[in-house]
């Protein structure tokens, strides 16, 4: 009488669009954006390129309101054997890997395509060709939905006589220019401000071209895929390590000191005799009840050292307050880059800015810009743990005396893994450690606006006498 | 150089068990409880059963905080063919279909079952029998994640001799019952309020039993399955249809008519004008552009009635009320069901209800009781579009001078799809629609309120003289 079936990744989330973001016309047009920036910007700084990006968006439709996207970026590309994946298989990525990037879900340009689908015929084209490449590959894509696979509409090579290396993806939607049109600016200007070695040029509906130019050649330094730390393992991850191994017939104890950071030989054998485990023991042979017991162990250690933060990659305190400065041109800047701390075994690094005075009006509520993994965060303020903390701090105790007052606040989270509240990455949960750094953070550079407040009155009342 | 690799849809939602509700254990242990009690209350009333529900947690490892917990209920139970899909195969569901029920996505027993593995090694274990089955089926599963697979430890059957119907889950978990326990209280407490027709026994870890006994054996009229509506196509939704005809060979004019609610026979001769498509044409050899029309001429087509309110099942004004009044004690009350509404071609219906004074103290905030499908909404309410519409309410102009306030807000949203912000349904995101319809019914409530203060304050003043 009850009717079963199961789904594909792919209807899932084309049923449930708006867990990926795609909830509307207006929010489509915007999160295809994003997604599509995010792809290319993590295609060049994390390989030390310096992005190149030029974006075009144009109605090509009168009935409907079709746009047609197009993202060129001069970065890795992509091999041609994973193309056909890579745009149209869900839950299928680069980035599964243990390093900050801004992709983390496998998710993001499938979204995209699976709208595209909804509402208009034509394929996705991507062109690509990685560095040193002889030559260009370009396909049209779709995904078969029920399958979750990619369908090949056309496919070609060119020979890549300019050296060209990069990725061009060309994409239709439906959506809705003027609803979205000043959270697209928002989201290219930000992104520029904190990422002010890539050079953006975007072409919008109307014919307007933006030119953000490249401001600095110097890049920061680039994550580093590490190893998994002991305080973020469960019994389900250590088997898929084990799977994974390439080693064969390795002992328990090789594999604790391999396997994972922060693990040396005596904390290894330490490990082993909390779990009653043999060190001898083969790795494929534990068994579930050993797993269980080990797994406990490395939960419970509690000498390990943080994980390490060669995995991450802060956009620097000179960075945002030159970009607090030029946006808002206050009076008053200072950004704090915290030391790295740790969640679940995942490290992060807090970053906050505070801008006052100058240019910018008197507000209600401080303005308050969110970034995580150096992407904008622009929707669903309200929910992102950033807004508790900012609402939640004592502002009087900082020199600012009432609302309105014109003050800006800027948060930056980065990490191995954002604890996003939904897959659309709009805000952040409220994980204990994070909001504990938020804090911290914040109130740093809160100090630093009160020292500069109350120097500023001394002087006024000085200048008064 | 980039390693690419695909996640099965296990993999997927185990690395990011926060996109299901698993943030942490305490989370995880409400979240567990939950998904358990909503499969139980669908597999009852939806097939107008009186529910009978027993839950117990406890405690049984002393060095990690591991739970058991485990739920009776007398449904319709599930046929042993599917048992192992059901609850170790994740995107397996039957509440696919276009039907008002609490379980929408074939995730949640899944996401307990995953979380359940990450740090215990039993297996999840079910027994069930459906209604008239001469046996009764048990199981011990896992999921076998990289392959999104039940793995079967164990299976048996015995002999149906009481005709008994039902399903008894049995997993174990990692949890913090002392940070858990008050929201848990609250999500059963809050459930029997609107499901008085159901009993619920919970037996806690600290060893105390609570018994809600079921206070009317009147049930609501169940959701009926529907056909789609028109304004809730796309070209993929139409092609899936399609596929999954039985007819094979209908022509397009037969399938609009006999696919879709609310298309009569000069009503699909008008959409086939308008997309150019000849009324014989056999459905399956639609051109992906004659789709695309077909799509858009259903999208505009401005005739269509309203979609049905079969497929929805409300909890009602009287039961709202008696709630209000059994939990509050109030001064006050009143309660709103609204007609049914649809966005994006979903029915639904919101029901408001307000308490106010008598036992309850004056708050700071009103205290805000929002309801999903019949599910108690508990975490993230500063997310929820309902307290975006209960903040911006100005509750002044409904005789609350200041706060604060004695006063209580209940919402109800009950639709064919409720658009949650993430798969953990905690929090509905903002649907213009229904945004509207909220905004609507507690103002409805609101002036009776209102008049009820009015009608006070003349009586205190006559009383004066
Ligand atoms: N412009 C690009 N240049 C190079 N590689 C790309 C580009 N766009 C996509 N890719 C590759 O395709 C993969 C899939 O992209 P997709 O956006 O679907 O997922 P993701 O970026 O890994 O994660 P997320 O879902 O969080 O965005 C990426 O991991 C990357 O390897
Ligand atoms: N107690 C139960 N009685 C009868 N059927 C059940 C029970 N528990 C689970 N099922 C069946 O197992 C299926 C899968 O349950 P699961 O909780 O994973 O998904 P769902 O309830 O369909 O959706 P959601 O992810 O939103 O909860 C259900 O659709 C239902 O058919
Ligand atoms: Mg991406
Ligand atoms: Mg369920």
């Amino acid at each position: 009488k009850e009717k079963f079936s199961s789904l594909s990744p792919a209807e899932f989330f084309k049923r449930n669009a708006e867990l990926v973001g795609f909830s509307n016309p207006t929010k489509a047009l915007y999160q295809s954006v994003r997604e599509l920036v995010e792809n290319s910007l993590d295609a060049t700084d994390i390989h030390l390129i310096l992005p190149n990006i030029k974006l075009s968006i144009n109605r090509i439709e009168s009935e409907q309101e079709i746009y047609k996207i197009t993202i060129e970026d001069n970065g890795i590309g992509i091999p041609q054997s994973v193309i056909p994946n890579a745009f149209a298989r869900v839950l299928y990525s680069s980035k599964y890997v243990i390093r900050q990037s801004r992709g983390m879900y496998g998710l993001g340009v499938k979204a995209v395509v699976l709208y595209s689908q909804m509402y208009q015929e034509r394929p996705i084209e991507v062109i690509s060709s990685t560095i040193g490449s002889k030559r260009i590959y370009g396909f049209k894509l779709k995904i078969d939905i029920n399958k979750n696979e990619p369908i090949i509409y056309g496919r070609y090579s060119i020979e890549n006589s300019a050296n060209w290396h990069g990725t061009i993806v060309t994409v239709y939607i439906l959506g809705d220019w003027s609803k979205s049109k000043q959270r697209i600016y928002e989201y290219i200007k930000r992104t520029h401000v904190i990422t002010p070695y890539a050079d953006f040029t975007f072409l919008d509906p109307e014919g307007k071209i933006t030119h953000l130019p490249r401001i600095t050649n110097k890049m920061p330094k680039p994550p580093q895929e590490v190893k998994p730390h002991p305080y973020g393992v469960d019994i389900e991850l250590i088997k898929q390590i084990i799977a994974n191994m390439r080693k064969k017939g390795a002992d328990v104890k090789w594999f604790l000191m391999n396997e994972f950071q922060g693990i040396g030989e005596k904390t290894a054998q330490e490990l082993l005799n909390m779990s009653g485990i043999n060190e001898k023991k083969k790795v494929e042979r534990l068994t579930e009840e050993e797993l269980s017991k080990l797994t406990e162990a490395m939960k419970n250690y509690a000498k390990f050292r943080s994980p390490s933060a060669d995995a991450l990659s802060s956009i620097g305190e000179e960075l945002i307050e030159i970009g607090l400065r030029s946006s808002f041109n206050p009076e008053f800047a200072v950004a704090v880059t915290r030391n790295p701390e740790a969640y679940q075994g995942h490290p992060f690094i807090v970053e906050a800015g505070i801008a006052y005075g100058g240019n910018i009006l008197p507000v209600e509520e401080p303005i308050v810009l969110r970034y995580a993994n150096k992407i904008p965060l622009i929707y669903d303020e309200k929910a992102d743990v950033v807004w508790k903390v900012v609402s939640e701090l004592d502002w009087k105790r900082y020199g600012i005396d009432t609302f309105p007052a014109p003050l800006v606040v800027m948060t930056h989270i980065c990490s191995t893994k954002i604890p996003y509240k939904s897959a659309g990455k709009e805000s952040i949960a409220d994980v204990e450690e994070i909001e504990k750094e938020l804090k911290n953070g914040l109130m740093e550079a809160a100090r630093r606006l009160k020292l500069y407040l109350s120097e500023k009155k001394k002087e006024e009342s000085a200048r008064r006498k």
